[in-house]
């Protein structure tokens, strides 16, 4: 699965993710990417979400807007990512990553499987990591 | 405003061996986006050409890389949704097209619908002349190998405990 969440310079936001499956699924199942509101979500007002991992929890928790609705009470887009997916280890016992940026700007991401590809663009530095604490950096 | 760019490329047990194409893959993917919305392009097109990179590096589980499900076949599922007018597009058991993503988009902006699926969504990508590709080109040796694995270990367990495995879902999309 693969994933995207951009604000545009006149602050409008989109969100987009893709994947492929799991290996040996069976013939016709979904998991969350293609399902709104459980693998990708996106309102100007609040922010934006796309999600990754065990796609029948995020579909069971909806997690995209789950943590959009965590935003739209106030909490920063970071603590937002974190204790859905907190929430959704605890409730449903799955794993999985989210990428979120909310209407300030903020960028957010965090996993709770042991890996998690991702990359960060703004104010022309590139940050990117793959590790849990991984944090690297450069100039665009 | 400041323009923003997150990409993911997925929340697994990434193998070592793809760790370093994993990481190159999203620096190129955020790159590419913050490039179309530094010179003014949409935050949509900046994200669509960010996942269509991603689509096309078969490091990543999705467009080519795709996994292979119980029958080996590759089904694809995308979705896209715009923030300011809350319109929304995706497509669901796609099997061959190269960039699932750009489908949803088309369902976005040509339909009044949110998901299009199965023959459906493959009939639709012929209808708006979206090229489609032989399967075969989006499987890679490694989704292959791990499929096969895949099968001996099913039908392993299914010897020993001599019953039906429903769906045995490993892990992640």
């Amino acid at each position: 699965t693969v994933g995207a969440v951009v604000m545009d310079c006149n602050g409008r936001i989109a969100a987009a993710t893709s994947t492929g499956g799991i290996t040996g699924k069976r013939v016709g199942r979904v998991g969350d990417s293609p399902l709104i509101g459980s693998g990708t979500f996106a309102i100007d007002e609040i922010g934006g979400v796309s999600c990754t991992g065990h796609g029948e929890s995020i579909i069971k928790i909806c997690l995209a807007k789950h943590v959009i609705c965590l935003m739209e009470n106030g909490m920063n887009a970071q603590n937002a990512v974190e204790q859905s997916l907190q929430f959704m280890n605890s409730r449903v016992k799955g794993a999985g990553g989210a990428i979120c940026i909310s209407a300030s700007g903020e960028a957010a991401f965090h996993f709770t499987t042991e890996r998690m590809a991702w990359a960060i663009a703004k104010a022309n530095v590139l940050s990117w990591g793959l590790d849990p604490n991984e944090h690297n950096t450069e100039m665009m | 405003v400041e323009p923003v760019v997150v990409i993911h490329g997925g929340a697994w047990a990434i193998p070592e061996k793809i760790c370093d194409a994993s990481r190159n893959g999203v620096k190129l993917a955020a790159r590419k986006a913050y490039e179309i919305v530094k010179s003014g392009g949409s935050a949509l097109d900046a994200v669509e050409a960010a996942v269509i990179l991603l689509e096309n590096e078969p490091v990543f589980d999705a467009g080519k890389g795709s996994c292979l499900n119980a029958a080996g076949e590759i089904e694809m599922d995308a979705s896209i949704m715009d923030g300011t007018s809350l319109k929304a597009g995706a497509i669901a058991a796609v099997t061959n097209i190269n960039n699932p993503i750009s489908l949803a988009r088309l369902v976005m902006e040509k339909t009044d619908h949110c998901l299009l699926v199965g023959e459906g969504a493959n009939m639709f990508a012929k209808e708006c002349n979206v090229p489609s590709v032989d399967p075969s080109t989006l499987i890679t040796e490694d989704c292959l190998e791990e499929w096969k694995t895949f099968q001996k270990y099913t039908s392993a367990v299914d010897s020993l405990f001599n019953n039906q495995i429903n769906s045995l879902t490993i892990g992640h999309d």
